[in-house]
């Protein structure tokens, strides 16, 4: 069954690296066995959750671009025992240039992640904001694709260019490759703009919308500059609630058929 | 003096697309020529100003790979007489491969820029959330940068990667380019978070920063859903009077010395 999922979206600060974050310790919290990829050469998804690299330590650059055993990577129980991290660090916008003449050059991390695939539940990508290289080795990695849809103007305009690149992955690259979710985040039920984008996410691919929403709620915003996961920095609030809810439906989604 | 203005910040949704578009606007309104160049395959900042583009039109993109004359891709007087645009388009995420491979590859956005130069008293760039070739390009291109800076966590940790990057074009590329300006975006006084943020942001850059603050308003993001500047869909709003705050700073930064 499907278990690499990307987290994915080339618009900006829509949610995807708070959404790979979350969504991973909600479902370690669940007792599955997840590694979280840190795809993102801003490293986001691994300085939130309080992991320091040194110049010493393998990143997904030295596995990409350097053929190191992802293994020799990987952070183990990152603030919960189910969950793993893979960092990521600055060298990787390098990475994107360097693959460019390499052979196989999409495949890249999907060949670096064979061999993982038998240790976890689920492996989650945190992808970059962009539809390069990098992103396309994310799709053609991945087994489905989670979309954060932040509900405004711009994000939703996006969405098009991303269902072209995705149907290129699976057309040229990965079949079955499907679209598991589509997200909404920083929902604000009080603005007009909120309400109509998720009324058009919601007409336009329907069943495939998450039921949970995510809130627009600060202590989202205020979880990374301490390192940790929602659940860890204040299981009370909204947010927690929120994402607890969506790995429950992700659980759902992929577990239940 | 200087007139080549990268909006710049590898950081996703910080407000470079929403800065660009009303920092033209403000600053043709207060009657100077203004060139804003869409530089993001997103195109944002070209869909936000209500521009369509067609398959025959000529873009960013054929003017940096194929050497179309620029002036054929620009949009005169957008809304306003004294604004033009530089159209962009997703064809422009192809551009960061092809020239990959091409002589002086991180100079050939300066190139194009260099006869338009005379037309225009400011070129703002709009750029992409990356620090890769096309981002070097317009850095390369730029006199002088403007950095927004979401009050946040992920955004605040993104700044010394940035730096970084203009430090190294300017030893390599381009001396004499600098920060003319960091700008605080979606700031909301009530959040701990945010004044913190913007604290931290003053101490460090001190007078650097803008007097004038973004301050969050639904309104900002409504107006590109009605391809309109934020001055010409609510110039009551407090986004619209923010943005001709900073046009005035602006100005003031660039053109008494
Ligand atoms: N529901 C929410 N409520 C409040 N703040 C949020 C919420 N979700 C995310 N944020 C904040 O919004 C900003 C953007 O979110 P995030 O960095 O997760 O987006 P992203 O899509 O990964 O961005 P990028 O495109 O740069 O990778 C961050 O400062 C984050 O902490
Ligand atoms: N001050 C503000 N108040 C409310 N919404 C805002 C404000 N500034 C920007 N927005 C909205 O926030 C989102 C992100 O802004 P914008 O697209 O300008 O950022 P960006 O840095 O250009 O993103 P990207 O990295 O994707 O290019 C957009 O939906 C925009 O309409
Ligand atoms: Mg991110
Ligand atoms: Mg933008």
């Amino acid at each position: 069954r499907k278990k690499i999922v990307a987290i994915t979206n080339q618009k900006g600060g829509v949610g995807k690296t708070t959404t790979a974050i979350n969504l991973a310790a909600g479902l370690a919290a669940a007792e599955r066995r997840v590694l979280l990829v840190d795809g993102d050469p801003q490293g986001n998804a691994t300085s939130g959750l309080g992991i320091t690299v040194g110049d010493n330590d393998t990143t997904l650059y030295e596995v990409l671009i350097g053929g190191s055993d992802p293994r020799d990577a990987i952070r183990r129980s990152v603030h919960l025992p189910n969950l793993d991290v893979l960092p990521a660090t600055p060298d990787l916008a390098g990475a994107e240039v360097e693959l460019v003449t390499e052979p196989s050059r999409q495949m890249r991390l999907a060949q670096a992640l064979t061999p993982l695939v038998s240790d976890y539940d689920y492996i989650l990508i945190d992808c970059p904001p962009s539809l390069g290289l990098l992103t396309v080795n994310m799709l053609a990695a991945a087994d489905a694709i989670v979309i954060p849809l932040q509900c405004e103007y711009f994000a939703l305009e996006g969405l098009t260019q991303l269902l072209r690149t995705v149907d290129m992955v699976r057309e040229g690259m990965k079949p079955g490759l499907s679209v598991i979710g589509v997200l909404l985040t920083m929902y604000d039920s009080r603005l007009n703009l909120s309400r109509q984008v998720a009324e058009d996410a919601r007409e336009y691919f329907k069943s495939l919308v998450f039921k949970s929403v995510i809130p627009r709620n600060i202590r989202l915003a205020e979880a990374p500059s301490f390192g940790k996961p929602i659940m860890l920095y204040d299981i009370a609030s909204v947010g927690a609630t929120a994402y607890m809810a969506v790995a429950k439906e992700f659980i759902e989604r992929l577990e239940t058929h």
